[in-house]
């Protein structure tokens, strides 16, 4: 029937690999089986039926960010060693890690004077990719910095972060909105990446299995300095690239590590090295929260 | 010394000796052990969607099982039964296999069909002790 038919359009659009999957005659699996199929991740369908070639000839792949995948390979660096094996981090409850880079961007950029640069975008994120077993640890808007104007040693940035969810469904105007407002400190060297928690304002949308996530971000920066309690001075034009959204998973699947999670497989407990330094500052700070979370779910 | 006594019984083969008579029960020359392998993506033409790592070392078991598999392997006496059936009752039944044991996980670093890219830790990915059973 029709609706069938654009079904598998849209799912195609969506998540071209599952429809992929249901093309191939390789996997026309019993229904019950081939959802279950479909929700493996890439790797165990490629090694399971050796369709990779197949899978790989026949489905287009849209390309990442370049700077979406620099983050992830310093993320991996972080997180594995050269052979791959997980490096047990205090703190390292994640075995899953998913960045999304924006599929739509409209941006509005005004400059107010006294308010300082203010950039304002409105963002889609398609999480389709995240599976009904995969839960949500934390999420974060992962903005990367170009200054173009050279920063004196040290200055702090003191920037205001609105996000408003369209919800297009409800006739009435967006209401669940979320400003956080954080500071910056570049110390001399030029910060790279900034990671601004935005789990508070996700998890209710994932936890409903929203999957079409639409922002509008309102990011005013300026370049002020603590100590002194003069009117900050001139907005610094940074060049904000739109955000990526980066979700650290816990995945309750069968086939993930959970390495951390002593009680579910009363493994070997790895070697714990250390406390875990992130590359990247987490401006709000709730590293004390994340720690107090990975002790209670090792307890 | 019986067969001192009277030679003619003995077979005219070469003095019997000990070390034949252990030679059952030495372990194979080619006992089941951890073997290495070691795989890159690109290989399998995988390495435009797994971004790392760029080589992985599965490893594989490979060899005979011992007839006294015991702790050395760590087999469950189930494995001593089943290769007393084969030896002595139906060689039909296949002797004790060598498969792993333990293993250890993987972390992968891929791009999903819609250009999103995804850290996952597989469990059980790369094969760290073998045996018998």
């Amino acid at each position: 029937p029709r609706s069938r038919s654009r079904g598998s359009l849209e799912k195609f659009l969506a998540a071209p690999e599952d429809a992929a999957s249901e093309l191939n005659p390789v996997l026309q699996l019993p229904k019950g089986v081939r959802q279950g199929y479909a929700l493996l991740p890439p790797l165990l369908k490629a090694l399971s039926d050796q369709g990779a070639r197949t899978w790989d000839s026949e489905v287009p792949r849209l390309q990442p960010d370049s700077r979406a995948l620099r983050f992830m390979k310093k993320l991996y660096k972080m997180s594995a060693t050269k052979e791959g094996i997980p490096k047990a981090h205090k703190g390292h409850l994640y075995n899953t890690v998913r960045l999304f880079t924006p599929f739509l961007e409209c941006r509005h950029h005004h400059r107010d004077l006294v308010k300082g640069d203010a950039h304002s975008v409105d963002l889609l994120f398609n999480l389709d990719r995240v599976t009904a077993l995969e839960h949500l640890l934390k999420s974060v808007l992962l903005y990367s910095f170009d200054t173009s104007v050279p920063i004196s040693s040290s200055v702090t940035f003191i920037c205001h972060l609105s996000i408003k969810e369209h919800d297009f469904s409800s006739q009435v105007c967006p209401s669940i909105s979320h400003s956080l407002a954080f500071s910056l400190h570049f110390g001399v060297r030029k910060r790279k990446w900034v990671e601004i928690d935005v789990t508070s304002f996700l998890q209710p949308l994932i936890a409903t299995n929203r999957r079409n996530i639409h922002m509008a971000v309102n990011f005013t920066c300026l370049m002020g300095d603590p100590q002194r309690s003069t009117k900050p001075e001139n907005p610094v034009n940074v060049t904000l690239v739109p955000p990526s959204l980066l979700l650290y998973l816990n995945d309750t699947s069968e086939q993930a590590y959970h390495g951390w999670n002593l009680l579910r497989h009363g493994r070997k407990s790895p070697v714990w090295t250390g406390q875990r330094n992130s590359p990247l500052v987490d401006p709000m700070g709730d590293k004390k929260k994340g720690n107090s979370k990975g002790k209670r779910a090792s307890r | 010394q019986r067969r001192n006594e009277n030679p003619k019984a003995a077979p005219a083969t070469s003095p019997y000796n000990l070390s034949e008579y252990f030679k059952q029960f030495v372990f194979p020359q080619n006992e089941c052990q951890l073997h290495n392998f070691r795989l890159s993506f690109s290989q399998l033409k995988w390495d435009k969607w797994i971004i790392a790592p760029h080589r992985y070392s599965p490893q594989y078991c490979q060899g005979d099982c011992p007839r006294v598999m015991g702790h050395r392997y760590g087999s469950p006496v189930h494995t001593m039964v089943q290769n007393l059936i084969y030896e002595k009752l139906d060689p039909s039944v296949p002797k004790p296999s060598c498969v792993p044991a333990e293993y250890s996980p993987l972390s992968v670093l891929t791009i999903e069909p819609d250009g999103s890219i995804v850290y996952k830790e597989y469990e059980d990915m790369i094969a760290t002790k073998c045996t018998c059973r």
